[in-house]
């Protein structure tokens, strides 16, 4: 009998674990508790039976989210691969959850998985979709905030492998000044 | 070596079943 390659047996690793969060806003219960971890992986098949398996952030209810992080982060701005970060943040319109909102996720999703962003990747922390009312956002978080170099490329790569038209741009905020606002706007550091 | 993965490799894998 012809037997397969050992390629055919063997997983695909990634380079990193990741962990699957997911987020719903139950108000009787606090932030933390909302927040649960789904499960990890660490090749390229789990990965593809856990996206396979859930659901469509279109498909979510209103307050929900999901979290991709690396293993040993948690997806909040006190942690401490995060406290000195921001977010590459794209903000979606109600007609874009039927349109796009997929796509982009799980376009993002694969520039994480498959370390996209050469070098530049091992800023990455994780991305976030939130799934809102007033319109969905879509985010990757990096580790340090002034390390321009490497955000930008991960926004200018973000931003080409979504195909997004030049124009509008995208914008990177600081999680400090997100959780510092009085308004309803946040600085933006950098724009692609 | 870095484990880098390109989009079309990664789509290529969404439906196969693992052996192991």
């Amino acid at each position: 009998p012809v037997l397969p390659s050992s390629d055919e047996y063997i997983k695909h690793p990634l380079q990193n674990k990741w962990a699957l969060w997911y987020f719903k806003n139950d108000k009787s219960k606090s932030w933390t508790e909302n927040l649960r971890l789904i499960s990890k992986f660490d090749t390229v098949e789990d990965f593809w039976a856990l996206y396979n398996h859930i659901q469509q952030p279109s498909k979510l209810g209103f307050g929900c989210d999901y979290c991709l992080f690396k293993d040993g982060i948690k997806p909040m701005w006190e942690d401490d691969r995060n406290k000195l970060g921001g977010r590459w943040l794209m903000t979606l319109n109600k007609q874009q959850r039927h349109n796009d909102l997929d796509r982009y996720w799980m376009e993002t999703l694969l520039c994480l998985v498959g370390e996209s962003f050469d070098e530049s990747s091992e800023d990455v922390c994780g991305a976030v979709v939130n799934v809102r009312p007033k319109g969905d956002k879509i985010a990757i978080w990096t580790s340090n905030c002034q390390n321009r170099d490497a955000i930008v490329t991960i926004g200018a790569g973000y931003k080409e492998r979504l195909c997004l038209p030049s124009k509008p741009l995208i914008s990177y905020q600081s999680h400090d000044d997100t959780s510092s606002k009085s308004g309803s706007t946040t600085k933006n550091m950098y724009s692609v | 070596d870095k484990k880098q993965y390109d989009r079309d490799f990664l789509l290529g894998c969404q439906f196969i079943t693992a052996s192991m």
